[in-house]
């Protein structure tokens, strides 16, 4: 039973690590790939796409871009919720997705 | 006895760790395919329409949403410079990243939902690199459960 | 008071990190002064599921 269970565990180990060297390859690809600049300027959805993405029409969508590490906090005070976004690398871009 | 014991609980911790990242690996495939298939899109528009989109019709990734019922009054303060913002809901709202709405648009195949068709299939095959195949394969009918060791 | 935060800003991150967010604000029962007693089924609809 020991030799048995010897085996597996070093199976799994095996298994294990090729799934973190997918993991970092995968991480690469798609940083390179978001990088890439071509793809930057293909890299960008229409506003009817994110219409399509709400099937009920009395959906308000509030597009939020930000710079990297804006931080969000959402916070549960006496009443409603409070979200807050602090930017520490640029100006925060917030609009509303047009109906049509 | 003992050390038994003790090889139970590391295969015990090994499967949950093998589990976690066989996730992040399903969600990683995800993300490349279904940016890649944004860009094939978007790249065939603008060469069909010989140009490319009017700058208010589009947004570029990143980008995240909110969105809320249209009953809801926000409260909104910004700070001058546009680096802090503050908004008070009334209401419920639910807040999503790109990807998600990429896949709500049905860029990642359905493979977030194990529902891909054969045709889908192909093509997201087309779009990873090998050794991903099997993975993808895997993925069209539901979560990835199983590690392949070589590339077939 | 609960509190989450995240960092936003970058594309790709892990597909999960807004589900904390979204299932606190939706698990609460918003019966706030403004609706009386807020009827669910008026809340916002579902998202679109594939």
């Amino acid at each position: 039973f020991y030799q048995d269970l010897q085996k597996e565990v070093s199976e799994l180990t095996e298994a294990e690590e090729k799934l973190d060297e997918l993991i970092t390859k995968c991480n690469l690809q798609l940083k390179l790939l978001t990088e890439d600049t071509q793809n930057k300027k293909l890299g960008y959805v229409m506003c009817q796409d994110l219409r399509r993405s709400f099937d009920s029409p009395d959906q308000l969508v509030i597009v939020i871009r930000a710079p990297a590490e804006t931080q969000m906090q959402v916070s549960e005070p006496s009443e409603g919720y409070q979200v807050s976004l602090k930017s520490t690398q640029g100006p925060i871009d917030v609009f509303l997705c047009p109906e049509n | 006895a003992q050390e038994c014991q003790n090889l139970e609980v590391e295969r015990q911790r090994r499967l949950e760790r093998i589990k976690q990242k066989q996730g992040q690996l399903q969600e990683l495939i995800l993300q490349q395919i279904a940016f890649k298939r944004l860009v094939q899109r978007n790249r065939a528009a603008e060469q069909h329409a010989g140009r490319a989109p009017p700058p208010n019709s589009v947004i570029n990734l990143p980008f995240i949403i909110v969105n809320t019922s249209k009953r809801t009054v926000i409260d909104c303060s910004i700070s001058n410079d546009k680096f802090e913002y503050l908004f008070n809901f009334d209401n419920m709202f639910e807040i999503h990243d790109d990807i998600e709405v990429l896949k709500r648009m049905g860029m990642a195949c359905g493979l977030e939902a194990g529902r891909c068709s054969p045709e889908d299939l192909k093509e997201a095959r087309a779009l990873v690199p090998k050794a991903l195949e099997p993975y993808v394969t895997e993925m069209a009918t539901g979560p990835i459960t199983n590690v392949y060791m070589t590339g077939a | 008071r609960t509190r989450i935060l995240v960092s936003i800003g970058e594309s790709f991150g892990t597909s999960d990190k807004f589900q904390k967010i979204n299932a606190m604000v939706n698990s609460r029962d918003w019966s706030l002064k403004r609706y009386g007693c807020f009827d669910r089924n008026s809340a916002s609809k579902p998202l679109k599921r594939l």
